[in-house]
């Protein structure tokens, strides 16, 4: 299950 | 974080110095779309929900709380103001924007990372901030000339988002399993629709003439 990634990006 | 991410982020921050200026400065936000600036604010506060729960650097945490702090601040200042408010051009800032606030909900249910609240309204806030500028341009053709301060913010705002795809396409070449498509398609919508205003405010900028959008 890939974990939905942080979002870095602003 | 990249030279062309910092770069947007900081043509971002410009764009809203320049329009904080503008009302500050002049004390009147005419030719400004209180529409656009609360779509903004609707942006920021469903896309940075990660604010307290995911840390990841004190430039990220400080930007996100000058873009939320900005946009709230604008949206009180062009509602309460007493000077503000009374330069507001109600009468042409008539963008039904609530139907964009419902189209991109729905996009977001139907389009999204992972179906958990988080990511439905960061998906929503990125369809969101591709459509917010819309009430701006219409208010732009509409009031006709239009003030060196306003042409400047919509330019740095239409600038900030054409950096971010060159840090997508940086990315994608220089990190393995990069794919935000999301924010990439969504972002070419974006400055796609500020194409016109551009190729206006160059030909003003190279004959040095008023800014002057046909309506």
């Amino acid at each position: 299950e890939a974990e939905a990634e942080v979002h870095d990006e602003l | 974080m990249n030279i062309f991410r910092l770069a947007g982020d900081m043509t971002h921050l410009m764009s809203i110095l320049v329009l904080l200026l503008k009302i500050y400065a002049t004390k009147s936000c005419s030719g400004i779309s209180l529409k656009t600036q609360e779509l903004y604010a609707l942006v920021f506060l469903t896309r940075y929900l990660d604010l307290f729960t995911d840390f990841i650097s004190v430039y990220n945490t400080v930007m996100k709380l000058v873009f939320i702090g900005s946009s709230l601040a604008i949206v009180w200042c062009m509602r309460m103001h007493r000077t503000v408010k009374r330069s507001y051009d109600g009468q042409l800032d008539t963008f039904r924007h609530y139907f964009l606030v419902a189209a991109c909900f729905l996009s977001a249910l139907i389009v999204h990372e992972k179906f958990t609240f988080q990511e439905i309204f960061w998906a929503f806030s990125i369809y969101l901030e591709a459509v917010a500028i819309l009430p701006q341009l219409v208010l732009l053709q509409r009031s006709g000339n239009v003030d060196n301060l306003t042409g400047q913010y919509v330019f740095f705002l239409g600038a900030y988002r054409a950096l971010y795809i060159l840090n997508w396409i940086y990315r994608y070449f220089t990190e393995q399993h990069f794919s935000r498509w999301i924010a990439c398609i969504s972002g070419l919508v974006q400055t796609a629709l500020y194409a016109d205003f551009f190729y206006y405010y160059f030909i003003s900028w190279k004959n040095n003439s008023k800014l002057q959008l046909p309506a």
